[in-house]
């Protein structure tokens, strides 16, 4: 069960459809400050259904939009979607592939889907039950985000270990 | 199966206790609840020592011991609880050389049951990448993604 | 003599201005006061706008554009209220070969009148210093510290 | 006026005394994960007065003190000594050279110095007055705290200007 592509069309600074495939094992991602990598990291956080924009470096749906430049207007709509390889029947589904989607629009609606079918959000988190993508505690950590855990009151910290029982 | 917060909780810890002594090349580190009575309601205390040292709180460990000790927390997690991958934004940017050669190389042996995303200035780490990618800003402000090959890779060493 | 806040407010302001373009290679910023009307009680807003792109709020901005503003901050107190020293732990640590070039750049024309004490991992800020001590950590627990020549650094490169 | 030297004595990992010479100019300190750069900051920030423990990263003044290690006894005192020269009269007082001094012990007490002799708290705080030392709000950046004036709210960053004013 792994990540095989990640396609981001309209998200952030991608407004230019960008796809990336993926290898079992390492992916580095480089590049200069300011280039988009942190943004790709956001948008697999979105794309797996994070509702607190503070985790996303934004306030509202308007900020995972591609705003413009001053040489290119911006975009209608941001789009993201993450494609598994199933064969090993990890998530408890019938198909060997599973692809989630999600899309933004400027009146602030987002769309959730499912191998290319709108499902709600809800169905998006079920099916990432206890896989540690459902809350994303320990899937993505983000930029300075490192030693949050050590940061955090004990307490806090349990959500961690109850994401991952 | 699902099984009870204790139970992960016992596994995680002996796991951290070992990925925590790798990263750190010796030293010792324990996690413990904070209420051994009341499970369901206890937080989680971290206690770490790097080597050499003797035990202090957490609050006087210097940045990288902090970011070597997160990184045993999470590598110990992954070990019990294996996930199908896991993003890592510049996790290695206050280790040292000898540090980072050590976190690169348990995050080797781990991604043959995860599969890492690791964005980094490190040489070291992306040298451990099957696939890379580099990333640019053009000049209408849109990012752009090309897979690069280790030898086209030009960051500094570090 | 001591200048009324608003008088300082509105030099820094100035200064952050200009020191943000260099930094940046371009773009543009500025410091605006929450409420003109009550100067006393007014919180100070920061607007950043790196090169190439939109204005947008200072929570889009890279890990990079941020230490890389908070710079232009700080060295803009530092132009119009010079202090007699600063020292800076590791804040150049996010920051890409360029920016890290053009913050070099401007702490040595800063360091005329202030004196900079700077805790690096990275090379090329090594390379600007006068002094440099070495420390490390001895197996009785205790740091040592070294006066270094520049050619006795075994820094890799960043 | 500028910082002229550091003696660090049983302060934190510095159970040796140490001296460091400044240069007018800039000061590099380099070295790895854990060997003492970021205490050397600390102790300049505690020596000019520093009350609040969390921007010490300690909790107490017996974390000041070096705590011993497997191959060595605890100190039972710390102690730490910034000399200034004055020759330019920046600071308005008699001296060309300016010792500013901090002790603590065991016990939990702490003394403060001037050219050697005790003095309270207050006459170090005033000695430093709009200096830029007195808060060190932009004098001494702590690691990870570069961005901390971004992430303040509007209100609390006026402090900044507050003290350069
Ligand atoms: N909706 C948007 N439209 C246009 N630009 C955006 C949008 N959201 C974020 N950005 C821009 O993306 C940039 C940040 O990108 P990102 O955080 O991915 O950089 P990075 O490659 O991680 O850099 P660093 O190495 O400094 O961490 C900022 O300049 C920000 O203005
Ligand atoms: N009172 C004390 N007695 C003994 N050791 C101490 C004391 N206070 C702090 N330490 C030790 O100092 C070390 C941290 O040192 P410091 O933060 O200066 O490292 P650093 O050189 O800045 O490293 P990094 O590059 O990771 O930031 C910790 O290992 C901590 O246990
Ligand atoms: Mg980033
Ligand atoms: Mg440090």
């Amino acid at each position: 069960m792994h990540l095989k592509h990640l396609v981001l069309n309209g998200y952030k600074t991608f407004a230019n459809k960008t796809s990336f495939a993926f290898s079992e094992g390492i992916t580095a991602v480089i590049g200069p400050n300011g280039s988009g990598k942190s943004n790709i990291a956001d948008s697999i956080r979105w794309a797996l259904g994070e509702q607190q924009f503070s985790l996303l470096r934004g306030k509202k749906t308007d900020d995972m939009i591609f705003a413009g430049s001053s040489r290119r207007a911006r975009a209608s709509m941001a789009e993201v979607l993450l494609t598994f390889d199933n064969s090993d029947g990890f998530f408890p589904v019938e198909f060997t592939e599973i692809a989630i989607g999600r899309r933004a629009y400027r009146d602030g609606s987002n769309e959730y889907l499912l191998n290319g079918n709108r499902v709600r959000l809800r169905d998006i988190t079920d099916l990432l039950g206890h896989t540690g993508l459902a809350e994303r505690t320990y899937t993505v950590i983000g930029q300075g985000l490192v030693d949050a855990a050590l940061t955090q009151r004990p307490e806090e910290r349990r959500a961690l270990f109850e994401e991952a029982a | 199966m699902q099984a009870t917060f204790k139970q992960t909780f016992e596994a995680i810890a002996t796991a951290f206790q070992s990925t925590f002594k790798i990263l750190f090349g010796g030293g010792m580190a324990r996690l413990t609840l904070t209420n051994a009575d009341d499970i369901d309601e206890a937080g989680i205390d971290i206690h770490a020592q790097p080597p050499g040292k003797r035990p202090q709180g957490l609050a006087l460990l210097s940045g990288g011991e902090r970011s070597l000790t997160a990184g045993a927390l999470l590598f110990a997690i992954l070990r019990v609880k294996p996930t199908p991958f896991c993003v890592m934004d510049e996790v290695d940017a206050a280790l040292d050389e000898a540090n980072v050669a050590r976190f690169r190389s348990m995050l080797e042996t781990l991604s043959e049951q995860t599969q890492f995303i690791v964005i980094t200035h490190n040489r070291r780490t992306v040298e451990a990448a099957n696939t890379i990618y580099g990333i640019s800003m053009g000049a209408d402000g849109a990012s752009t993604a090309l897979s690069l090959r280790l030898d086209e890779v030009e960051m500094k060493q570090q």
